[in-house]
């Protein structure tokens, strides 16, 4: 985890997130 | 070392607002950070992305046509990716799972790139400060430089390089967009480091 530079673990966290979200849509209640 | 003060948040909100803002469909935007600890920034590495991913036109997911092994492959990098940043052991994930497009896989593998003097696609745009538009996938094929390649390899059919003072923005996209200035002067507003951000 230490060998993973910040900037590139940021977006990295980012892109994965917004998959989740592209992919899984929250269902409305 | 004088030049910017650079944060990471705000390249963020301007690379996303660079693609949300646009009437084209970019796929991603990535800036190219001109390193401070070489001579003249010959080095170019990875400051930020946003993806978006391409349009939904009514046909569903973007079309992957990888194989089953390549699929495979791709999945297991994100779970592992996924595991090192949630630092918990990989466990079942749905999005993680479903299948990983061309794009996708060509923005991640872009976070483990950098460029060196001149050489590449948005080397070669900062060291002549001159921005780099190829549309069309034939273009792409041809171009001298791999990452251009590469991209048509993965589904683009345009790529663009534009220079700023401290690196360079490249936007990618499945679509043909044709060279148009309004994005190069968007470019030269949003990403002048040096006028924003010394305070």
């Amino acid at each position: 985890d230490e060998d993973l530079p910040l900037a590139r673990k940021r977006s990295l966290q980012r892109f994965l997130e917004r998959r989740k979200e592209r992919l899984i849509p929250a269902v409305p209640y | 070392k004088s030049v910017a003060v650079f944060n990471q948040e705000t390249l963020q909100q301007r690379l996303q607002a660079l693609i949300d803002g646009a009437r084209e469909s970019w796929t991603y935007a990535i800036f190219w950070q001109s390193s401070y600890d070489y001579p003249d920034g010959s080095v170019l590495g990875w400051g930020d992305g946003y993806y978006k991913g391409e349009e939904d036109k009514g046909k569903g997911k973007a079309k992957v046509v990888t194989s089953a092994a390549e699929q495979a492959h791709r999945k297991k990098v994100l779970r592992d990716l996924n595991s090192l940043i949630s630092g918990s052991a990989a466990g079942p994930d749905d999005a993680v799972d479903e299948e990983v497009t061309d794009t996708e896989w060509f923005f991640l593998v872009s976070m483990t790139q950098s460029f060196v003097n001149g050489v590449g696609l948005p080397s070669q745009a900062f060291f002549d400060s001159t921005p780099i538009w190829i549309s069309g996938a034939d273009r792409l094929s041809a171009s001298a430089c791999e990452r251009a390649r590469q991209g048509k390899v993965f589904g683009l059919q345009t790529m663009v390089c534009i220079p700023s003072p401290n690196g360079v923005v490249e936007m990618g996209s499945t679509e043909l967009i044709h060279r148009t200035s309004d994005l190069m002067n968007k470019v030269k507003i949003l990403f002048n480091f040096n006028n924003l951000e010394t305070s």
